[in-house]
């Protein structure tokens, strides 16, 4: 179960929400809000080295695709949506209780780097690797 | 204006960045990229060797197949002279996480030992990735193939670290490594300086350059150029140059801001 907020009393007497009333409550919260209702998922976003005029000390590469998540993450998680068991949890108790326990959020599962090319002010040239640069897949956590 | 020439951009934000955004996205990937600004090469540096190998080297691990690289290089400087990646080369790349080139500091005309067949190098190690350790060097010098020679004739080549240079007598010389070439032979000699790029790290003071020397088969000092060493005055995209591979010893933390 999830807690009420500090100071408000839990009212016991007060009927459990059914499933059927989160239902509801979901959908019409969807409709007001417009909210789209894609899935977490990953969309593209790119990273142009060329568009912020670095193309005179950046050698390689032009830019890079570096992506971003977003998406619900609402019960029932689908299948194509990696989750992890503790979101799946998350999802059905935030139907519960909208007001006490957030959706999970649609983030990055697997991060993937890249590589560099670059002058430095000496002129040397320096191959750098960077890491968790690029989404590889995004998920409900 | 930029051309919407691949699908990847076909949903990004479709109009020019205002210069405060563009602005605010150099510092924040400045930071990311772990630079305090972005730098500003000379112009002429480019033609050299080393942005032909280090973009080799950058080709390697790319993941697309397709090689990477401006225009820029496909077209200014040939592939044929594009200094081979080594298997060797290779193995250091896959355990570095930083790989650095480094352009020899004197110039021909400042080579005061010029006469004396010896050719001299100086690299500036003092501005590397800060807390990085070096796990390998190597210096890269080019030789042509040798026309006008009896293909047979062998002549060795000797690099020199110079330990010490008193004011008034001989300069100090510890021999590094030393190459059989023959007079045939094309393509670059690779030397390992490891040990004395590290050393030259953690004693900055004691980096005071390398000799190198060639002798003939009778054991006669010998202008470099009669091997076809390309030892500074060669075309630019076989100039000498210091390789170094780098692997992060700490997990680096952005600057704050």
């Amino acid at each position: 179960s999830a807690h009420g907020h500090k100071g408000r009393q839990s009212n016991r007497s007060k009927p459990q929400r059914t499933v059927q009333d989160a239902l509801k409550a979901v959908e019409a919260a969807t409709e007001n809000l417009g909210i789209s209702k894609e899935g977490c998922k990953k969309h593209e976003l790119y990273v142009s080295f060329r568009d912020l005029g670095w193309q005179d000390w950046i050698i390689a590469p032009e830019g890079y695709a570096a992506y971003y998540c977003e998406g619900e993450c609402a019960f029932p998680l689908n299948s194509y949506m990696n989750a992890t068991n503790h979101a799946i949890v998350q999802t059905l108790v935030h139907f519960i209780n909208p007001e006490t326990v957030p959706k999970p959020c649609c983030a990055p599962t697997q991060l993937h780097g890249i590589s560099v090319l670059y002058f430095d002010d000496g002129s040397n040239v320096i191959l750098k690797k960077y890491r968790n640069m690029v989404v590889r897949a995004c998920g409900c956590h | 204006n930029f051309s919407v020439d691949s699908e990847v951009r076909s949903s990004f934000i479709q109009r020019r960045l205002r210069n405060q955004e563009r602005r605010e996205m150099q510092r924040e990937i400045l930071s990311i990229l772990g630079l305090p600004h972005r730098p500003r090469p000379h112009l002429h540096t480019k033609h050299n060797a080393a942005p032909m190998f280090m973009l080799d080297l950058y080709n390697t691990i790319s993941t697309d197949t397709e090689p990477h690289g401006y225009s820029y290089y496909k077209t200014v400087l040939p592939t044929q002279t594009s200094s081979v990646v080594t298997p060797q080369d290779s193995r250091f790349l896959d355990d570095a996480d930083t790989v650095m080139s480094f352009v020899n500091l004197i110039d021909r005309d400042q080579d005061l030992l010029f006469q004396q067949h010896t050719r001299e190098f100086r690299f500036d190690l003092s501005r590397i990735p800060e807390g990085e350790a070096i796990t390998a060097a190597e210096f890269r010098i080019y030789k042509d193939f040798i026309q006008e020679r009896n293909e047979n004739e062998t002549f060795r080549v000797r690099v020199y670290q110079v330990l010490r240079e008193p004011p008034n007598s001989e300069v100090e010389l510890l021999l590094l490594d030393q190459r059989e070439v023959w007079a045939s032979e094309e393509g670059w000699l690779v030397f390992d300086l490891t040990t004395t790029s590290n050393l030259w790290l953690v004693n900055p003071e004691q980096n005071l350059g390398l000799h190198l020397v060639l002798e003939d088969s009778n054991g006669q000092k010998r202008n470099p150029q009669m091997a076809g060493l390309a030892t500074g005055n060669g075309p630019q995209d076989k100039q000498p140059f210091l390789v170094v591979f780098f692997k992060a010893n700490e997990v680096r933390l952005r600057s704050v801001r």
